[in-house]
């Protein structure tokens, strides 16, 4: 636990139609005892939740560049994950799983990850369309991933 | 290709809470 005596949950929430889901896995979160959640949501994710039905602060690249005007500033993917225990990107979609698989962050939720500290958990749960997951370069991207020390939580 | 139930993602989460205490 930090000084904070919560255990921070940070969910990273990516263009899926899962990402309708995330409402529901926040609330869920703020149910066990002793958990903060903060949220940061990709653009095309922003398509799939109602944002007033989401309970705390959601961050979007928008934010990112309004934190920074001059050097003293903080960065807003440092700060994120200097505060938060444990990552879940839920869901996972096909587009930012080959992004992160292979470096890069052209995004805030894609910096965080970058950024991690690979010593606290980050759960990843991959979602996209059968046809997109059967490519052969799905499996490929989740096992390294998993290299990178990422826990997946298999879709269904 | 549909993402894990949302108790699946929960309850993993809560077995990580449980072992940072």
């Amino acid at each position: 636990l930090n000084s904070s005596g919560s255990f921070r949950v940070l969910v990273g929430v990516t263009g899926s139609v899962a990402a309708l889901k995330l409402p529901a896995v926040v609330d869920q979160l703020l149910q066990l005892p002793g958990v903060d959640v903060r949220v940061v949501t990709t653009e095309h994710a922003k398509h799939f939740y109602n944002h007033a039905e989401v309970a705390v602060k959601i961050y979007s690249d928008k934010d990112e560049w309004e934190l920074w005007k001059q050097r003293t500033d903080p960065v807003l993917h440092i700060e994120l994950r200097r505060w938060a225990d444990l990552l879940v990107i839920a869901p996972l979609d096909a587009n930012t799983l080959g992004k992160i698989s292979n470096g890069i962050c052209d995004n805030l939720l894609t910096c965080v990850v970058r950024a991690w500290d690979t010593s606290r958990p980050l759960l990843f749960c991959p979602a996209m369309n059968t046809a997109m997951w059967l490519h052969p370069i799905t499996a490929q991207q989740i096992s390294r991933l998993k290299e990178f020390g990422y826990m997946e939580v298999p879709c269904i | 290709g549909a993402m894990a139930e949302v108790s699946t993602i929960i309850s993993v989460v809560e077995q990580h809470l449980h072992k940072s205490k």
